[in-house]
């Protein structure tokens, strides 16, 4: 068991009471810097963590979340390695000082907290959340066609045995309401950064409509910075547009709501699958794909302290 | 605890619109337990599929019937988790 947060292995997988004791190892080394929300339950009980980087009062914030399908580790692994590197940089690095001196982070570093134990115990390619359908032996929603943008349409599925079952209304996922409630209560979240693997893409709204978002020409030529960036790293490349342009129709997914709340800089990630291993990525492919993340991660949370709206 | 003995992940690449039409019929069929980790959306992009091992030989004989070129990108996905699991067990040691 690793005592500091220096001691911990970021090149490996772990489960979820890992990366719970880690979190508060890292909160416990950095209690100026960091505290420790818990935003809600998940169906089964467990604490919905969220990790709050903060240097002062009443900021407004930038929103990074990991894990919400629980298959995809290397997101979790991501996070873990996220949190760490703010902590390293806070400082040291000009362009991090600035950011956190302006603006605080939250990081969910395991957004589907059932659903990632339940891939450690019972099902390794379990995808959704864990709560129980009425009516159907089919456990579990997908989390993202949960939000009430677009919820219910055609770019998800009514069926609760499929992998984008939507649920039976926006938000009853409690993992997907306490979001919500989070990002209303905070009022004042300038980006959304939600990370899933895998299939190397940076995606921005809309999802559920081809009606171009209202910043969309902004929000490409963003994206198209920050994969660039991330490309410069390990040559990974990424593809980027809209949800419903660059791959499908979505519907009811995170960014749409979070962009129609009025949080411009909403993205989704798909992190590499180089090696084209998927959701079993290689446990030595965590630390090049955190590291290249980090730097698409670092352009748009730049471009955020620098246009503020 | 469910496991994935014999089951590969085939990435399939499709020609045309019709191809993709095709492969869209084949992951309605809910009987062969198919796990979409890319779906069938255009042809610019590939597509990765589980397969149960019950299923492969329909799987295949539907992708070669139709001339719709595919590769199998993991052999045996419960090796890879065991490989997983061994390598999370060695470091937890």
């Amino acid at each position: 068991i690793p005592r500091t947060t220096d001691d911990f292995d970021y090149a490996n997988y772990h489960e979820l009471s890992t990366i719970n004791s880690f979190m508060d190892m890292l909160v416990a080394e950095n209690n100026n810097l960091i505290s420790k929300i818990v935003i809600g339950q998940s169906y089964e009980g467990r604490p919905l963590n969220v990790l709050k980087f903060s240097t002062g009062a009443n900021r407004p914030g930038i929103w990074i979340d990991t894990g919400i399908h629980a298959r995809e580790w290397i997101t979790p692994a991501s996070g873990i390695w996220f949190a760490k590197k703010i902590v390293n940089d806070y400082g040291r690095d000009s362009v991090l000082t600035d950011i956190l001196n302006n603006y605080d982070i939250f990081l969910e570093i395991v957004t589907n907290p059932d659903g990632y134990q339940f891939t450690h115990t019972s099902n390794r390619m379990w995808r959704k959340t864990r709560k129980p359908n009425p009516g159907s032996s089919c456990v579990g929603v997908d989390p993202n066609r949960n939000w009430d943008t677009g919820f219910g349409g055609p770019g998800a599925s009514g069926n609760p045995c499929d992998e984008t079952y939507h649920g039976p209304s926006p938000n009853s996922e409690p993992e997907i309401k306490a979001i919500v409630d989070f990002v209303k209560s905070h009022g004042n979240l300038k980006t959304f950064l939600s990370i899933h693997s895998y299939s190397q893409m940076l995606l921005y709204p809309y999802g559920y409509k081809s009606t171009p978002a209202k910043d969309q020409a902004e929000l490409h030529e963003l994206a198209r910075k920050a994969t660039a960036e991330l490309q410069s790293l390990h040559n990974t490349r990424y593809t980027y547009g809209s949800i419903i342009t660059t791959i499908y129709q979505a519907d009811g997914v995170t960014i749409d709501w979070t962009y129609d709340q009025g949080i411009k800089y909403s993205y989704t990630f798909e992190l590499r699958d180089t090696g084209r291993y998927g959701f079993v990525l290689p446990a030595d492919q965590i630390l090049p794909t955190a590291e290249e993340t980090w730097l698409a991660l670092m352009v748009i949370m730049e471009h955020t302290k620098n246009n503020p709206y | 605890k469910t496991t994935f003995e014999g089951h590969q992940v085939l990435r399939i690449t499709a020609q045309d619109a019709a191809q993709i039409n095709l492969l869209k019929e084949l992951s309605e069929q809910q009987h062969l337990g198919l796990d979409l980790w890319m779906e069938p959306v255009h042809e610019s992009l590939p597509v990765d599929v589980r397969v149960p091992f019950n299923s492969l030989q329909a799987v295949r004989s539907f992708l070669g019937y139709n001339h719709i070129q595919y590769r199998v990108m993991i052999e045996d996905v419960q090796d890879l988790l065991d490989e997983e699991q061994r390598h999370m067990l060695k470091s937890h040691v």
